[in-house]
């Protein structure tokens, strides 16, 4: 899965429909103090999923909605869209990932042979017949041939807020729920609190947390 | 669950303070250390029959020592403001690398290095481009060099932000991007 | 008392929010603000006959209101890395003119500041240097120009720090102080 | 007054006595990451009377000696000391600094006379007989005549700490206490938490502070 591109509409101060595509591995931005490369961040956080206002630098959620400047007027809606290329994976990938799933199912069963009790409530047992048409069979199915369990080359997810304060998130353009963005993304290391995502001035948040929350990194990474 | 846990914890160790782990990689040499805390109940701490603590996999929360090249093992809070930033990079790649997300930003997060510095975090980030992409906010030139693909934002219209292409040689000594037929 | 800290209040505010103010200087253009918040008991503020708040001068908080050129006025948490840092610099050089100190320590203060801003920083600075002395850490050249004086400190002995007296082309572009004999 | 002189040794990373001069307005001070830069700024607020070893980086106050390297031995003892060039003022100035400790006195016996309670307490009435050799008249006196109420063209606070965890302070190579220090600089806009020392990483602490909290900045400027 490759992150491909980001669109913004009113989001911040980009008050144009701005894309920014990444063809490269490494993409720079660049460019003065309070231009708006900042914003951009908050943008990816924000369609990930993101619900506190503070931590987009506003007081309340409508403040990411471009709230005027000089020669324009405050607009009514503001909405990002986050497109990641899902192609098929290849026979290697999906041989490594069984195996993968095997073992974890496997260490998860002798766990609960062991008797533990939080091993044991995570494995459904062989013997239960689970019906294979339940969302998360198919997630699962999919999932086998894809990274992100949507059946498509690419996936794009969208979240709009207007200024009345309704809001709501799209995947591939059909309405979905945050839950169904934040499963989108389950055990990928891309979410809108995640490691991956490093905001200025916080680079060393990660050393000044206290141990406990050193912790939740790195079972988030697990 | 327990085992996770512990298996990721073991990788991230090797990835960060192992002796071609990460913080030797941006720092060029010293030494690391990631132990595990155990949190102390009301009660006494156990121990093995060899007198060792019994480490409760579940329970603990997480100790970083982090030793530059040279100097005494310091903890986290005595280290200088480039230090801090360099360990916190080589802590984030470490875990990047026992489990790497498809994309990583990372804001201005070389604003407190020196030049020597910025030009191992740009190594360090180059070897990762083969799992994952980054986006990069920089005012380094150097960083800006690193980058495969630039980008500028610029604020022509006063208050509303808009994306440019850039090559490097457009971007001033100033930060400000000037048009390409300026050039 | 009550009298000395609103003489203070209205100077800094002057100094600060004026036409010919610090915080125009800085950003060349756009317009701050420096409020009295009354703080509000559990009881109702108290108004004057013409409907203004009675300001207790002695128990209100202090609110500041930034708005770049072009810009809508925003509150503090919503300007970037880089204006916030030239708003505070603007705020204690306004501090600073009310009532001077022999000496000033800034610490990297530009470290978030594109090179414009840098260099308005610099000038900034230039001009207080009737008043006091300034001892500025930075790791930007525009700002070691800006020194009359430099001094270098090296750690050439692992763990070791040594002050030495160094001329701007001695600083190489990583940072790292060249023997003068090296020229 | 000037500041002239400031001298580690033993005091963090500076294992050897360092003189650095101020001669001239503005001194920068360069360096790679991790060299002492900013352990020179927390000498200047150690000398100054900081009392927590939290704000000095360290979790208790002998972090500040120097701990050893990888060719040395720690030290037992820290010193850092602070030289203020302390001139004569001139007539002008006296006759400026006469005239405003008049008109402060005036307005406060405008207060009192108001009966306001805050004010009353602050002034003796013109009645009441001063004895003129108590220390503070003394520190008047001198006041009169130079920036700092030491009667000296050069004032040199120093402190000390020793492994054994004794401290002491010295002005002009007297023992003194931090209270004595405390009301040396009264006044002058210089201490070891004062507007003037912008450390590493807090320039906007004043930005983000709480309107309360920037209101004692406000009032320690009056
Ligand atoms: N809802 C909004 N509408 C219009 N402009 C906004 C809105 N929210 C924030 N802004 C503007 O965006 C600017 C901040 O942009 P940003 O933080 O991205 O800058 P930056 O490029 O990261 O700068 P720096 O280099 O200083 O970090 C502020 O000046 C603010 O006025
Ligand atoms: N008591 C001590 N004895 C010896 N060394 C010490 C002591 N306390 C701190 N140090 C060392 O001082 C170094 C930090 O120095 P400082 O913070 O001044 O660096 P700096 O020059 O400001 O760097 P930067 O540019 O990254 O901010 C640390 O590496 C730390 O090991
Ligand atoms: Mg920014
Ligand atoms: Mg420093």
């Amino acid at each position: 899965m490759r992150l491909a591109k980001l669109t913004l509409f009113g989001f911040k101060s980009f008050a144009d429909k701005t894309e920014i595509t990444f063809d490269e591995a490494i993409t720079g931005i660049v460019g003065p103090n309070g231009c708006g490369k900042s914003n951009v961040v908050d943008a990816i956080k924000w369609v990930l999923g993101e619900r506190s206002s503070k931590s987009l630098r506003g007081q309340e959620m409508i403040d990411v909605i471009f709230a005027g400047s000089a020669g324009r007027a405050p607009m009514n809606m503001a909405s990002v869209a986050l497109t990641f290329d899902n192609p098929e994976l290849s026979p290697e990938v999906l041989a490594a990932r069984e195996a993968q799933m095997r073992q974890a199912q496997l260490l998860q069963q002798a766990e609960s042979i062991e008797g533990s009790p939080d091993a044991g409530a995570q494995v459904a047992g062989p013997a239960e017949a689970v019906d294979p048409n339940t969302p998360s069979m198919i997630d699962a199915r999919v999932r086998a041939r894809r990274a992100l369990p949507v059946d498509s080359p690419q996936v794009e997810i969208e979240r709009r807020l207007y200024r009345d304060g309704s809001s709501e998130y799209l995947i591939n353009s059909r309405k979905a729920r945050l839950k169904d963005i934040r499963d989108l993304f389950l055990d990928t290391g891309v979410g809108a609190d995640a490691y991956s995502i490093i905001e200025q001035g916080k680079v060393d948040a990660m050393l000044l947390a206290s141990p406990m929350e050193r912790r939740t990194v790195f079972e988030e990474a697990a | 669950s327990r085992d996770r846990f512990r298996q990721t914890f073991e990788k991230v160790t090797e990835h960060f303070a192992g002796q071609d782990g990460m913080f030797r990689k941006l720092f060029g040499g010293g030494k690391a250390e990631i132990r595990l805390m155990p949190v102390v109940r009301d009660g006494a701490e156990q121990f093995h029959s060899d007198g060792s603590p019994v480490t409760d996999w579940l329970e603990s929360g997480i100790e970083i020592i982090a030793k530059p090249p040279g100097k005494e093992p310091r903890s986290i809070s005595q280290l200088s403001g480039g230090e801090k930033a360099m360990t916190a990079v080589a802590l984030l790649m470490s875990i990047f690398r026992s489990k790497p997300a498809c994309f990583c930003v990372l804001d201005e997060v070389d604003a407190a290095l020196d030049d020597a510095n910025v030009d191992r975090f740009c190594r360090v980030v180059e070897q990762f481009t083969d799992q994952s992409h980054f986006i990069v906010i920089t005012h380094h030139k150097r960083t800006m060099h690193s980058a495969h693909q630039l980008y500028g934002v610029t604020m022509q219209e006063r208050g509303v932000s808009k994306r440019v292409s850039v090559k490097i040689d457009q971007v001033g000594p100033d930060g400000k991007i000037r048009e390409p037929q300026e050039q």
